[in-house]
């Protein structure tokens, strides 16, 4: 009987490391192996499959609630979706996949491309637009994203598009002079136009770890989140952040991005999720 | 925070200062949280643990009149150990000298290209930005508009699409303008994805570079011990750049990179500018990461 127990408590550490290494964080997982260790299934199963499916179920219930992956942008018109995040995340490449996934969907698609701040952020989705089949709304670099936006609002109301997505500039969710700034733009997009943003997605890098927490945090404090975009799932890492977004910070994951080219955007599915965690 | 934990755990050992192996576990459990919390990964948190349970138990910590700020001090040593010297020197030694700036996707690479460029033209070199990220929307434009920010040339060959062949190109015409620094920036690419890995280490043979630095996140989670040891494996990289640490990010990938690669961590990104970029000082990131 002793010898089971040990063999148990081997799983049980194995499957913590599991839970560990894919960025679940040390809360969560430490929780859900107590929870293993004190349920009786566990005590009289022996099978390490019937262990991995009882931390799958427990998985599922923290995040079954958030899985709509619906968008809010039937109802509008333009609906106006602003995508935000820290540096380097994938938010100009994912308003291109967006793109593609509206149009795709027979929506007609504008862009707004209000990060006028970074190097060739311009061009860079003004190629993706492009490449989507699709208009960008650009100033010259330098100039005031609000104005940016005010324009590219006009520009959709008065070509009937079915959704504006708007680009920002990446920034770090420190820096509260940037989150003031952003903060602003919101402000320009629901004067011009009453109950807009329709949606405020905010993009993170499947890479990140613990630091996502905060980063939803702040530019949820800051906008108020509608959803995320969860990206480069496509890498090794595999995004066990969600948990604890999901579980402490309640903001639904909305798609997740699995490479580089315009068709590289999943809905955010919670069973694919969790099976890949324990691949 | 973990340094008031340990306070707390070792003021409760009551003032018989009869400290045990048992005892000291209680306080290894805090600092393991606390470095998976900073996002060291848990292979590397087992060994480091481990290391600081040997020194704890020792004499110095169990005879000590102030255990508690002993122990942490054992913890800040032992990660101040791994995080390695202060070593951001590059080693120019050849002329041309030939950086390699590699990494993920959005790691920093190519703001860092520019940085480094901005760095070696204050101590008189004349670098020449090479574009070999061909594959990125608009990443020619980016490092070219970088590139006429400092005034510093910058190699680009728009209908190149061997990397290889750009980069044949950028030595001839480093040669032209008299520059004795390339500095080469990639596309960002996935560690597993072979075709691309395979393409970085083509350009690595052909240039034979005197750095090839790995561009890391400060962010980066768990998944940064594995991606740093593929990077190093196919490439021998011989340094690294832990970037966007001027967020709160505890940084602890950067244990696990290091640890895993042995490879120095020579510079640290700081900010957005140009000249956002500092030499590391590993005390004070093992104290970032302590929380
Ligand atoms: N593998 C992979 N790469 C991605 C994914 N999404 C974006 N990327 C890459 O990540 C890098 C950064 O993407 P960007 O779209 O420029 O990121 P950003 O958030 O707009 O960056 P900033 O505007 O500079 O803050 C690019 O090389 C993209 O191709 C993804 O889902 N998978
Ligand atoms: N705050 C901050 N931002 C940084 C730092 N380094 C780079 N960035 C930002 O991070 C984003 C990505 O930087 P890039 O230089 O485009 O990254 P990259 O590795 O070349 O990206 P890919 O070529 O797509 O792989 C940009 O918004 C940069 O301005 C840093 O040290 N601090
Ligand atoms: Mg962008
Ligand atoms: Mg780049």
């Amino acid at each position: 009987l002793t010898g089971k127990k040990n063999i148990d408590e081997d799983f049980l550490e194995a499957l913590e490391e599991i839970l560990i290494s894919a960025d679940v964080g040390v809360n969560i997982a430490l929780d859900i192996i107590e929870k293993m260790r004190k349920d009786v299934k566990v005590s009289t199963t022996a099978s390490l499959e019937e262990i991995v499916k009882l931390i799958k179920k427990e998985l599922t219930e923290i995040i079954k609630d958030f899985s709509n992956p619906v968008l809010n942008i039937e109802n509008k018109k333009p609906a106006i979706i602003m995508v935000c995040g820290v540096n380097g995340v994938g938010k100009t490449t994912s308003i291109g996949k967006l793109t593609t996934y509206f149009k795709n969907s027979g929506k007609s698609v504008m862009l707004a491309a209000c990060d006028t701040f970074r190097a060739a952020a311009i061009e860079q989705l003004d190629i993706w637009a492009k490449r989507a089949g699709t208009e960008c709304i650009k100033h010259q670099h330098g100039a005031d994203s609000g104005a940016v936006a005010f324009d590219a609002i006009t520009a959709a109301v008065s070509r009937n598009i079915d959704i504006l997505i708007i680009d920002t500039a990446g920034r770090l969710h420190t820096k509260t002079n940037l989150m003031d700034e952003l903060k602003k733009i919101k402000k320009v997009i629901n004067q011009q136009l009453p109950d807009a943003p329709d949606e405020v997605l905010l993009v993170v890098d499947a890479t990140t770890g613990q630091n996502a927490i905060n980063q939803i945090q702040e530019f949820n404090k800051y906008l108020g989140l509608t959803g995320i975009i969860l990206t480069k799932m496509d890498g090794t890492a595999k995004g066990g952040l969600v948990f604890a977004m999901l579980k402490d910070l309640k903001v639904p994951i909305k798609f997740i991005g699995v490479g580089e080219k315009l068709d590289d955007l999943r809905v955010f599915d919670i069973n694919t999720f969790i099976d890949a965690l324990f691949d | 925070n973990l340094t008031e934990k340990i306070t707390d755990i070792f003021r409760n050992l009551g003032n018989k200062g009869k400290i045990t192996e048992d005892n000291i576990s209680d306080a290894l459990r805090q600092v393991r949280i606390a470095l998976l919390e900073a996002d060291v990964n848990f292979k590397v948190v087992k060994e480091f643990i481990n290391k600081v349970k040997e020194k704890a138990i020792g004499e110095s910590v169990l005879k000590s009149l102030t255990p508690d700020q002993q122990f942490i001090k054992i913890v800040h040593d032992e990660l101040v150990e791994i995080l390695g010297s202060t070593d951001n020197t590059l080693h120019l030694t050849v002329q041309p000298s030939i950086i390699l700036m590699v990494g993920l996707q959005g790691s920093g690479k190519t703001t860092t290209c520019a940085k480094l460029a901005n760095l070696q033209k204050k101590k008189n070199f004349k670098p020449l930005l090479v574009a070999c990220d061909i594959y990125r929307p608009a990443a020619i434009d980016q490092l070219k508009f970088l590139g006429d920010q400092l005034n510093v040339p910058v190699c680009i060959r728009r209908k190149e699409t061997d990397v290889v062949a750009i980069a044949k190109e950028a030595l001839i015409e480093a040669n032209k303008l008299g520059c004795n620094l390339l500095i080469v920036d990639t596309a960002g690419r996935l560690h597993i994805d072979e075709k691309m890995m395979d393409e970085v280490a083509r350009l690595k043979d052909f240039l034979k570079p005197q750095e090839i630095l790995f561009v890391a996140d400060a962010m980066t989670g768990q998944d940064a011990v594995r991606v740093a040891d593929e990077f190093n494996k196919k490439l021998e990289i011989t340094g690294i750049v832990l970037t966007k640490l001027d967020g709160d990010a505890r940084g602890g990938a950067a244990i696990s990179i290091k640890s895993v690669t042995g490879k120095p961590i020579k510079f640290v990104g700081i900010s957005e500018k140009i000249d956002g970029l500092e030499p590391f000082y590993p005390d004070r990131l093992a104290t970032r990461i302590l929380g």
